[in-house]
């Protein structure tokens, strides 16, 4: 199903951002808006990554993946408790 | 943890234990299924302020406010955003969406790195003693990213940041996902920045042993953590009618007390009209067959305790769990809900030969309680992943083995100790089997030596855990696989058995920095994307550079030669850094086989100051083997008090 949506992390290559904005979580709206209008972000990571997570369709994914500045938009995996 | 401090030998060597002053600064940080807070492992007498470093919160949520935290569980944070998304709202009739753990093993893993001290512990009065964390005076923060549906990669994350922003020192993270690169592997992403930030990352190797390459979380800043079992037991015996007994396993300890005498005894693979009833899945045994019998299930499938579950709802008033190959002679106790024993596989083999053969079979079941002093041990558990590191063969896997069988720590009062919907029990303790449950030993023991080095980076940490660690035992036997019942090799135990107390003081270390990390990715020929995205800067690897992988300075060696190996040269560059006092060290090789020769150059290196670093090349030179041989040794660097071990796997492929 094209319109189904998954999980994705998104890596951003924050040395990479357009000096016209002024904080990166903009930079990452304004790159998430470009291929869907309707996806949230469910988290911005500052620490860990730079970059956020979302709900996209595998077209989305594929077309923010081109975007300037996106290093990789990888689909959530599941871990299990050892 | 009644006993696992004694087995290594914490009890006894007070003088060498950091402060608890300096502990009560090192802060764990465990991802798991959240905390029982009430649980006494997480009492805070005695402690003092929260350490002034500490950024993270308490929050609120289903049953957990930030009362529920105290200068012991000084954090409590849950990450759930991933898996509505996926799974939809958290169902608050069934599991809390707060930190509160529902589940039990989030209670017990992050108790097991840094509970306090609790007398009279047990768990059915079985394993009777003080539980406490290995580091039982450093502070908790718990993580909650694991819920009913599983853990999600976007919750894991989101915690790791958080944990690395909070600043906690250790993270103890005892889950794993399928084998991906790096890049795209949410923990060792996470976990090299935390890396970065001088957090020491422990991680579980997994439950999918004894099969080779079945390892998880093999990232190289990672510690990898297998399992070994305690030199205690739980013997249940079965007799049988033919008059022989077996030893087995069992935490049964309840009203259905078999009587003193015979009972008749069926296989479950008769007494179901399924082609796997021998296993005892729900609702495949036929109730008339069953019903006053002692049930034989085997072992495998679904959960251990379910199984007895199963032959109770059925009509069965006890079990005998047989192991099958996959566990050969391993046993792993569990509180049944009625009474049952667990025995291994040639045990099984007999048992179930008497079933077949005579026509009235009988059997009872004998508890002994808990006895300690079993020997060997530790040996390497049956479940316990094993390399080689099927990602990066060139680094050896796991790193170590640390308690994991028979454990007992805190849980929760919101399940029992089988975890079966059906279990109305409700205990303070629970004693479970796992990597995950060694996996926050050697956190807490990582957070020991933070407390004693608190300038050691994470590699060097693990280095001393593992130049330290033992393979042999006492008597100068080699540690022993419960699975094969045979010696086990550096791609079952890593490095060998952690020994705190060595590890405390290991003379030298080897070190490393996130840049020797990013070389090493270079190495793999990761293109500069994917090391971005790991380093969340720029790097760019220099092409005019020979990146080695065999240059990264691993505390241990894993050579793989090609097709025959025949003339074949492979060199390995390692630094050490003295931690100890000035003196000089001799190496000693100890690797035979026909099939490889082992030089290292020099052969002596002396140190006059401390963090003084030295380096050595090893250079094995293979002959041609027949594939899949592997051959095994060690290199030894020994200044007459200390040794400084690391081991080797030599492979043909």
């Amino acid at each position: 199903n094209k319109e189904k949506k998954a999980t994705y992390i998104v890596h951003m290559s924050k040395p990479e951002m357009p000096a016209s904005f002024e904080h990166h979580t903009h930079w990452y709206e304004s790159s998430l808006k470009s291929v869907s209008d309707s996806a949230q972000m469910l988290y911005t990571y500052e620490n860990a990554i730079h970059g956020f997570s979302t709900r996209l369709t595998l077209a989305e994914a594929k077309l923010l993946e081109s975007q300037p500045g996106i290093l990789s938009v990888m689909l959530e995996l599941r871990y299990e408790l050892h | 943890t009644t006993r696992t401090p004694e087995f290594l030998g914490l009890d006894k060597s007070a003088d060498l234990l950091p402060q608890s002053d300096s502990v009560s600064e090192v802060i764990i940080g465990v991802l798991d299924t959240g905390v029982w807070p009430e649980s006494k492992s997480f009492l805070d007498t005695g402690f003092g302020p929260v350490p002034s470093s500490w950024k993270g919160e308490c929050e609120s949520g289903t049953n957990f406010t930030t009362k529920n935290c105290n200068r012991k569980l000084i954090g409590a944070r849950f990450f759930a955003r991933g898996y509505e998304a996926t799974l939809g709202p958290v169902d608050e009739s069934k599991e809390s969406k707060s930190p509160r753990d529902d589940d039990g093993h989030g209670t017990h893993t992050s108790s097991t790195a840094g509970g306090s001290s609790v007398a009279d512990a047990s768990l059915f009065g079985y394993a009777a003693g003080t539980a406490r964390g290995m580091a039982a005076r450093a502070r908790v923060a718990v993580y909650k990213v694991c819920w009913v549906g599983g853990c999600f990669s976007s919750d894991i994350l989101a915690a790791m940041d958080k944990a690395i922003d909070d600043g906690v020192n250790v993270l103890s993270m005892s889950l794993g996902g399928s084998m991906s690169y790096y890049y795209r592997d949410s923990v060792a992403i996470g976990a090299f920045a935390a890396m970065e930030k001088g957090i020491f990352v422990s991680c579980s190797a997994g439950n999918a042993g004894p099969s080779s390459y079945s390892l998880s979380n093999v990232a190289p800043w990672i510690t990898t953590v297998g399992a070994g079992t305690l030199d205690r037991d739980f013997p249940a015996f079965v007799s049988l009618g033919n008059g022989k007994n077996y030893s087995g396993v069992s935490l049964y300890k309840g009203d259905a007390i078999l009587p003193g005498k015979l009972l008749p005894f069926v296989y479950a693979g008769n007494a179901s009209n399924a082609t796997n009833g021998n296993l005892c899945m729900m609702g495949t045994l036929i109730p008339e067959q069953v019903a006053g019998k002692i049930v034989l299930c085997d072992r495998g499938v679904n959960p251990r305790v379910q199984k007895g579950a199963v032959v109770k709802a059925a009509g069965g008033i006890g079990m005998v769990l047989s192991n099958t190959d996959a566990n050969g002679e391993e046993l792993v106790a569990d509180a049944h809900l009625l009474p049952a024993t667990a025995v291994g596989k040639k045990g099984g083999d007999e048992i179930k030969n008497y079933l077949f053969s005579d026509p009235k079979p009988t059997a009872t079941i004998l508890f002994e309680g808990t006895k300690v002093g079993i020997q060997p041990s530790p040996v390497v558990a049956a479940f316990s992943s094993r390399g080689p590191n099927s990602i990066t063969p060139d680094i050896l896997k796991p790193d170590m083995i640390a308690p994991g069988v028979n454990i007992l720590a805190g849980w929760v009062g919101s399940a029992g100790p089988t975890g079966l919907a059906t279990d109305g029990r409700r205990v303070e303790f629970n004693i479970i089997s796992g990597t995950s449950m060694s996996c926050p030993h050697v956190s807490g023991l990582a957070a020991l030596i933070k407390a004693a080095h608190p300038d050691w980076s994470p590699a060097a940490i693990k280095s001393a855990l593992m130049t330290t660690a033992y393979v042999t035992y006492k008597n100068g036997n080699k540690l022993q696989d419960v699975a094969t019942g045979k010696d086990s090799t550096p791609f079952d135990h890593g490095a060998g058995h952690v020994d705190p107390v060595s590890a405390l003081n290991p003379g030298l270390v080897y070190d490393l920095t996130a840049d020797d990390y990013l070389n090493f990715l270079c190495a793999l020929n990761y293109s500069a994307t994917e090391i971005t995205s790991l380093a969340r800067r720029k790097f760019t690897c220099d092409a005019s550079k020979k990146y080695s992988v065999t240059d990264l300075n691993y505390p241990s060696f894993a050579v793989n030669f090609g097709s025959g190996g025949a003339d074949a040269v492979i060199k390995h560059s390692r630094t050490l850094t003295n931690v100890g006092a000035p003196g000089t060290y001799k190496v000693l090789i100890t690797l035979q086989s026909p099939g490889v020769k082992v030089a290292v150059e020099p052969e002596t290196l002396s140190f006059r100051q401390a963090n003084e670093k030295k380096s050595y090349t090893v250079t094995f030179t293979g002959s041609s083997m027949p594939a899949d041989t592997n051959s095994f040794g060690r290199i030894e660097w020994s200044n007459g008090k200390q040794i400084v071990g690391s081991p080797i796997a030599v492979s043909w492929t």
